[in-house]
């Protein structure tokens, strides 16, 4: 474990909160995409199938838990809580995602580190993760009024992946027979996907105006 | 399943 690694996940965790406590607390999930949820629980399905076969660490174990946990609670929120389902605007999230997964999961049968379903199921989880925020990126770009917490959390889920990419170099210095070049490359293609998200946040953040993306 | 298996990250 690192610091840039830890860093990641930590990221990754407070951009889940930051999801559930406005959902919770608000009662809403305005700006928010269902389908890059319900895309972000099958990532976290397929890639923990090891939950209960290998242990690596309490850390480990706990954050899997969490991770699935929440991404299947705000799915289950956002489609069945009699208050914040009125919020969300089905019209606007119309991002077709299952043409992501079939797409991804035939690239993983082609590509993958060992052709075993295990091993298919987690290559296919990190294709997964790279498109999820697309349906997402997709609604703020029509709602265009982004608010606070939708902002923070989009921004959160993509600093993450950028800390991972750091632990990738620091470990593929530090570690001799570290190669995993498909995670690398399917966490660099995610990581471009939010570079004009990251630019108009930044710019709203430094002009401080209220972040909108070009339509 | 050998080391090489297990993958590590989250």
């Amino acid at each position: 474990m690192n610091i840039f690694r830890l860093a990641g996940d930590m990221t990754h965790l407070a951009s889940v909160l930051v999801l559930l406590l406005k959902i919770h607390t608000i009662k809403s999930c305005a700006g928010i995409s269902l389908k890059t949820q319900e895309l972000y629980a099958l990532v976290f399905a397929t890639r923990y199938l090891d939950l209960f076969t290998d242990y690596i660490s309490l850390y480990n174990t706990l954050m899997k838990l969490i991770f699935l946990v929440s991404s299947f609670s705000i799915v289950w929120y956002i489609r069945h809580h009699k208050i914040v389902r009125r919020s969300y605007d089905k019209d606007q999230d119309t991002f077709r995602h299952y043409f992501l997964v079939l797409p991804c999961f035939l690239l993983a049968l082609v590509i993958n580190e060992k052709f075993t379903v295990k091993e298919i199921m987690w290559t296919f989880s990190l294709y997964l993760e790279a498109v999820a925020i697309l349906p997402q990126l997709v609604l703020l770009q029509r709602t265009r009024n982004i608010d606070n917490l939708t902002g923070q959390y989009v921004f959160l889920l993509g600093a993450y992946r950028s800390l991972y990419i750091l632990n990738w170099i620091y470990r593929y210095f530090t570690e001799p027979h570290y190669v995993h070049w498909i995670t690398w490359i399917s966490g660099l293609v995610q990581t471009l996907l939010y570079a004009d998200f990251f630019y108009y946040y930044f710019q709203s953040w430094k002009n401080n105006v209220k972040l909108e993306l070009p339509a | 399943t050998d080391e090489s298996d297990v993958h590590d990250e989250l």
